[in-house]
């Protein structure tokens, strides 16, 4: 079974978040993105001789007593190419877990040579099955389905400023990771972790979601990400301007000056101060807004992503389809 | 039964092509809309 699914690799352009998995027995290691705006787990094989793949980890299976190979293949097209591969099953350590008998896909063509300078080797999707290529078991569901974990939720603590401390934690929730009480937000479509906004304001004045829209919480995209129009307009009011390299610079002196841009989700406010939506790096600043292309027929889009996540503390609940939303501690 | 994964924090995709000299070259070769992520069909 081949099926096509296009996403583009630029969404992981800045991300900064990876863990460690080991899939097969002994286990073979991988860094990966833990993605919740995607539903399938790849990763480089020994099959794969692009560029890209010289320079990762790449999955044996026979060097594997678990693994057990498949007639099916993947493809996930990327904007910027394709990773194609073919489908086995093999016992994956996630934090502990052991997840047997888990689906996996096994590149053999990566999307794109600039994927050489990746630092991470494959993708572990984290949404629902529904949007899942080949109708691929995701990880966490199959861990549900086996019983692993005692709740049908997972949750994610990204951390500002150190290296290390963020989590991904399945089956639980760390009330140390937040303040305050969880707010629960309805999930509006199941396929992502999709929900409605009310409004989105900046200085008490609307700037976007006028009437309200859908935004998805994507783990897998950095940035906080929204219609071309409605972000042109944040970042003429805030004042950045497109560099070179594709991002959009703005004096840091700004962080000092500029409002919360605030986010109304189910009647809750989410603040997010310019402290989060000004990115500093190496004595510069740039915006983390990025305007994107949707279809007009889908409505108003925003991709609440890393910047938002390191604010609120997320638990995706899949048991009852919502979004717990909490300031981090 | 409850798991942690540590994540670590480390430097962006963009940060090494900046750094090898390649984002120019990604960014004039391949269509930038991250939009297209959700909408495949329409990819």
């Amino acid at each position: 079974t081949t099926l096509m699914s296009d996403e583009p690799l630029q969404n992981y352009l800045d991300m900064e978040y990876f863990g460690t998995i080991g899939i097969g027995t002994p286990p073979q290691d991988f860094t990966v993105i833990f993605d919740t705006g995607s539903s399938n787990l790849w990763v480089p094989s020994i099959y794969c001789f692009s560029y890209a793949c010289t320079n990762h980890h790449r999955f044996n299976p026979q060097e594997s007593s678990t693994f057990q190979g498949t007639s099916k293949t993947l493809s996930i097209a990327y904007g910027t190419g394709s990773m194609t591969g073919i489908l086995g099953y093999d016992t994956v350590q996630v934090g502990g877990i052991s997840d047997t008998n888990q689906i996996f896909g096994l590149s053999e063509t990566e999307p794109g040579s600039f994927l050489y300078y990746a630092p991470f080797d494959g993708i572990l999707g984290l949404a629902y099955p529904s949007i899942s290529s080949s109708g691929a078991t995701p990880v966490f569901d199959n861990m549900w389905n086996q019983g692993l974990v005692s709740q049908d939720l997972f949750s994610v603590y990204l951390s500002k400023d150190d290296e290390s401390g963020s989590v991904v934690q399945f089956g639980g929730i760390d009330s140390s990771y937040y303040t305050g009480t969880l707010n629960w937000v309805p999930i509006s479509v199941e396929g992502y972790w999709q929900i409605t906004v009310d409004s989105i304001t900046m200085g008490g004045e609307p700037i976007a979601c006028s009437s309200g829209c859908q935004a998805i919480v994507d783990t897998g995209t950095s940035l906080l990400a929204g219609p071309t129009n409605a972000v042109a307009n944040i970042q003429s009011y805030i004042g950045a301007s497109e560099t070179s390299y594709g991002s959009m610079a703005i004096s840091c002196s700004s962080i000092n000056s500029l409002p919360d841009i605030v986010f109304t989700i189910n009647g809750i406010q989410y603040p997010v101060p310019p402290t989060a939506y000004i990115l500093q790096s190496q004595g510069s600043c740039s915006s983390g807004f990025q305007g994107m292309n949707i279809p007009t027929a889908s409505g108003e889009l925003w991709i609440l992503g890393d910047i938002f996540i390191r604010q609120y503390y997320t638990v995706f609940d899949r048991a009852n389809n919502q979004v717990g939303l909490a300031p981090v501690a | 039964t409850t798991y942690k994964v540590s994540l670590t924090r480390k430097k962006s995709l963009r940060q090494n092509l900046i750094e090898n000299g390649k984002l120019k070259d990604f960014l004039q070769n391949h269509q930038y809309n991250i939009g297209s992520k959700y909408f495949p069909s329409e990819a």
